[in-house]
């Protein structure tokens, strides 16, 4: 475990508690895609089958846990909570995520390291996290206001993504056989997903002026 | 997983 392998974990956690704080502060989700929650939920269960059958540490065997609980909380909140459901802006999450997922299962059958159950699910699950964000991404871009926790949830996961780029080229450079090319390519594109948030962001930021997307 | 696999990451 490198430092920047580690903060990347960190800044993922916090962007997570960041959201569950915005929804149990503001008991609202406005802003927030919860085809984005489902698809992390999602993800997180197709990767981490793993949980009982092979240990690598007590870390990582924590973080699985602790990433599995959160997001089903985050799930159950906007899907089953009277009021946070309320605030769901359900006419501006329209984006069909049902091809997100398609896709990313004919793209594990056919790119995996090896033909087993194990293998193809994580496969399945880097390349859905690398599009993940998109539903959450458009319905930012459709309402243009962006509240403020929302911006630090979104800054946070691309942090993470960017953090763990850092973390490939630090093990590329010190361990002698890291195998990494599909997690690699397909955090490439996810990080790239962000650019164009993180420039507004960046914007924002230096102007001393709130979020704003671009209609 | 095989060492140095990105498997061990989360």
């Amino acid at each position: 475990m490198n430092i920047f392998r580690f903060a990347g974990d960190m800044t993922h956690l916090i962007s997570i508690l960041v959201l569950l704080l915005k929804i149990y502060a503001t008991k609202s989700c406005s802003g927030i895609s919860r085809k984005t929650q489902e698809l992390y939920a999602l993800v997180f269960l197709a990767r981490y089958v793993d949980i009982f059958t092979e240990f690598i540490s007590v870390y990582n065997t924590i973080m699985k846990i602790v990433f599995i609980a959160s997001t089903l909380a985050i799930v159950w909140c906007m899907r089953g909570h009277r009021v946070v459901r309320r605030s769901y802006d359900k006419e501006l999450d329209t984006f069909r995520h049902y091809f997100l997922i398609a896709a990313s299962l004919v793209l594990a059958l056919l790119v995996h390291e090896k033909f087993t159950f194990q293998e193809i699910l994580w496969a399945f699950s880097i390349y859905l996290e690398a599009v993940a964000i998109l539903p959450q991404l458009v319905l930012l871009q459709r309402s243009g206001n962006v509240d403020n926790l929302t911006g630090q949830y979104v800054f946070f996961l691309g942090a993470y993504r960017g953090l763990y780029i850092l973390n490939w080229i630090y093990r590329y450079f010190t361990e002698p056989h890291f195998s990494r090319w599909i997690a690699c390519v397909s955090g490439l594109v996810q990080t790239a997903l962000y650019a164009d948030f993180f420039y507004y962001y960046f914007l924002s930021w230096k102007n001393n002026a709130k979020l704003k997307l671009p209609a | 997983p095989p060492k140095g696999s990105s498997h061990d990451e989360l």
